[in-house]
């Protein structure tokens, strides 16, 4: 199965 | 104080109808460079970068920062009132907590003022960094939207593949698969329809197509579309603005 990654996984917050 | 006068409102209307679908309230940044927004859609699957250059305004300007915290179906409700040709001038006074819109049409002498009134947002930003991509498509705007909407007839995704043949779109669901693929072209009498790709390696993602098919909405801003991608990263989708352009950082799927 795949699903969507939110963002967060890839960029830090600031 | 912000004064920002568009000699089309339709300019500003194209640009909300782009952005609405994927944000309710968002901080527009304003200085002396011009307006820019980013924000994430409410799943965080999707991140709206705007800019918005002072140069692309017929008369702007904006002695220092202002941050217009808007609902952006909001504005899209009062962008309704004005015609595609009406003069549109955007001003706030420092601190204030309302955006002024007015809409002349100078042939008929009418000007409508609406206040629209601001929010205090407390937003999320993510710091993206300079990224190289390994694939860089640019292409038709409208093609590429036509062909999301033919898959999305399949399935809820999408996978795109890019390699030095073309860029490959595909879909497979219950009723059965289909793909389209497009060679690198160059149409000497319509550029938009040339079809580029830079690539230092092949690249194959997938996408939900719901989504996808709301970032198309900017298709009707600029006549090409830049789509960049690396393997197992968000891809960025690229929209030129005269001055400036509308961005979306989009999270692919990945396996369990």
């Amino acid at each position: 199965h795949k699903h969507q990654d939110p963002l967060e996984r890839f960029y830090n917050g600031h | 104080m912000l004064e920002a006068k568009l000699d089309a409102a339709s300019q500003l209307k194209k640009i909300v109808e782009a952005i609405r679908d994927m944000l309710g309230e968002c901080n527009i940044e304003c200085n002396e460079t011009g307006l820019a927004l980013q924000s994430l859609d409410k799943s965080h699957i999707v991140l709206v970068s705007l800019l918005l250059g002072s140069d692309g305004f017929s008369e702007y300007r904006c002695d220092r920062g202002v941050t217009l915290g808007l609902n952006i179906n909001s504005l899209a409700t009062v962008l309704r009132c004005a015609n595609n040709d009406d003069i549109l001038t955007l001003r706030s006074e420092d601190r204030a907590n309302e955006l002024i819109l007015t809409f002349e049409d100078s042939k008929a002498d009418r000007i409508s003022e609406f206040n629209l009134r601001l929010m205090d947002i407390d937003q999320e930003y993510l710091a993206i960094p300079e990224t190289e991509y390994a694939a860089t498509v640019v292409m038709s705007a409208a093609v590429l939207q036509r062909t999301l909407r033919d898959l999305s007839a399949l399935s809820e995704a999408v996978t795109i593949e890019i390699d030095k043949e073309g860029i490959r779109f595909s879909a497979e669901g219950d009723l059965g698969k289909g793909s389209t693929h497009f060679k690198p072209c160059v149409d000497m009498e319509n550029a938009e329809n040339s079809i580029n790709i830079t690539l230092s390696e092949p690249v194959s993602l997938s996408f939900n197509l719901q989504y996808f098919s709301n970032i198309t909405k900017a298709s009707s801003l600029s006549s090409t579309v830049t789509l960049q991608m690396t393997a197992g990263m968000p891809a960025q989708i690229e929209y030129k603005l005269p001055s400036g352009h509308v961005r979306y950082y989009f999270a692919p799927k990945i396996e369990d």
